[in-house]
């Protein structure tokens, strides 16, 4: 089986994209085979692989320009041919700014949320299955984060230790819920990823208790994040993790042995161990 | 007439709730009668400014509950009862998280962007007309955001000088074109503002230099960008920023003397400058 996890925040500019790409990169490179999915028309995780533009990295059996978008909207497609090799272990569906036509055309289509699960499920029972799955969201709670949500078997909620950014997690949960009990029971929130954290602050230090005793509240009920906590180590904030995706790098092409790579690649081994020893 | 400022980015967590409270807390410290308007469903500026549920602040004359929601849905309604007094010369129209389906109802209404620009012109012809308005839109280009595009008749781009920032300027500016020339040709892009900005890093001054000559390249086009500019001072990072928020206080009621107040006191006196030698 594989890990299928949506890293889903419908607030913007915490981080999704940043961790989507590293930790995808952090666990490539321990040898486990990962794809990124690019479910943002923004289509910054794309960038930051290096992977926009149309022709497919050599060997990756992709489509020429073959996009998530042409995977939504074509439900008959080997999905095969929309993956594209990165680097080593590290593939990518990617997403492109017409992503966003895509959004709508979607809402009126029959089974709208469950198109990426059905592509998903084609591309596993493929040769060469995926060990992990992780899908980039867009900042919204729309049909696309819907897709990743029906998709997918866990949430990560990558997100900054501020008060206002706690304001939005309640609503992000209610979906998570929501769509956990119409079409998706497996589905659980497994844990919050803290970033761009500036640990020093008292700020920080409250809004992470909030968290941690949220979550520890939570251990008594029927709900989808009852096994949920934040994340350990925090990812630090480090200017080269902003850097890097400016020259479609990740963090272990750009600043290998940065605070930044470090954290990515201490999170990567916590995600592993926690899959093995499941 | 009175100084009408659009803040906008469709970014998420770019700065433009913590700038258009700070700055109109600081423009309002110099003696100026400001005007915020929550356009946001998150109504995060209400809460940032002290200003949610249902009791408006004594002698504010604003109907109990009144938000931003009913005016935009009830064009006969008189604006002045969901204007609340939060500080001396600081005034709010409050957001409600029932925004968001106002939002999906506005979308099916006649005049369905005017609604906001009717508002103000309404309340500017009243007594006591406000000398600013600032515009706290969601990270989105939707029907609430082109309201503000369609009543103001300046844009504020906060952002952080982050090179994955920089890609979604350019679709930020096409929509501005496109609502200058179809309803509100007055409309201009006054300039951006740099948010959570460290000034030590190579990274930040690229991009700086980027936005910079973008910017002097556009002086001889015909686009509403041409006499925008990259503001200064930007805001540094300064946690006291982000811890704030969860008192209901501006930068100036919880601490007047950090780098976060002295900036966006500094961005004011620069913003009013430029308003009274016009
Ligand atoms: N730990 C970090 N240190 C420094 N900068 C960071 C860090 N993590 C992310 N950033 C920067 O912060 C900005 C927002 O991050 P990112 O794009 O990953 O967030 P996002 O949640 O994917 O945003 P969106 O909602 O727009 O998809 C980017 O400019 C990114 O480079
Ligand atoms: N200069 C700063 N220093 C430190 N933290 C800041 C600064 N400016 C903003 N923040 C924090 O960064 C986060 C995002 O800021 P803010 O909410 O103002 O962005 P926004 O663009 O309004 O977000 P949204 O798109 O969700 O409306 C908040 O937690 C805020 O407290
Ligand atoms: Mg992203
Ligand atoms: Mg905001």
């Amino acid at each position: 089986p594989a890990r299928l996890i949506a890293l889903i925040n419908q607030k913007g500019g915490v981080g999704k994209t940043t961790t989507t790409v590293n930790l995808a990169a952090a666990i490539s490179r321990e040898g486990r085979r990962v794809l990124v999915i690019d479910l943002d028309p923004q289509a910054h995780a794309t960038l930051h692989l290096g992977a926009s533009g149309d022709e497919p990295a050599p060997g990756a059996g992709a489509a020429p320009g073959a996009t998530v978008y042409d995977l939504l909207l074509d439900p008959a497609m080997d999905p095969r041919e929309a993956v594209r090799r990165v680097r080593d272990n590290l593939f990518v569906i990617a997403a492109e700014t017409d992503l966003a036509a895509a959004e709508s055309e979607l809402v009126s289509q029959p089974d709208r949320i469950g198109r990426l699960r059905g592509a998903i499920a084609k591309l596993q029972e493929g040769p060469e299955p995926f060990e992990f799955v992780l899908i980039d969201c867009p900042p919204s709670l729309g049909v696309l984060t819907l897709n990743a949500l029906a998709a997918a078997r866990e949430v990560f909620i990558p997100m900054q230790a501020h008060f206002l950014a706690l304001q939005g997690v309640s609503k992000l949960l209610e979906t998570v819920g929501a769509v956990a009990r119409s079409v998706n029971p497996k589905l659980f929130v497994t844990g919050v990823i803290l970033c761009m954290h500036d640990g020093s602050t008292t700020h920080s230090k409250e809004v992470v208790a909030d968290l941690d005793s949220f979550f520890e509240a939570a251990r008594r009920q029927d709900v989808p994040w009852r096994a949920a906590r934040v994340y350990r180590p925090a990812i630090r904030r480090n200017i080269k993790l902003a850097e890097c995706p400016s020259f479609g790098q990740t963090i272990f092409d750009y600043a290998p042995t940065c605070p930044g790579a470090t954290d990515y690649a201490e999170l990567a081994r916590a995600v592993i161990n926690e899959w093995d020893t499941l």
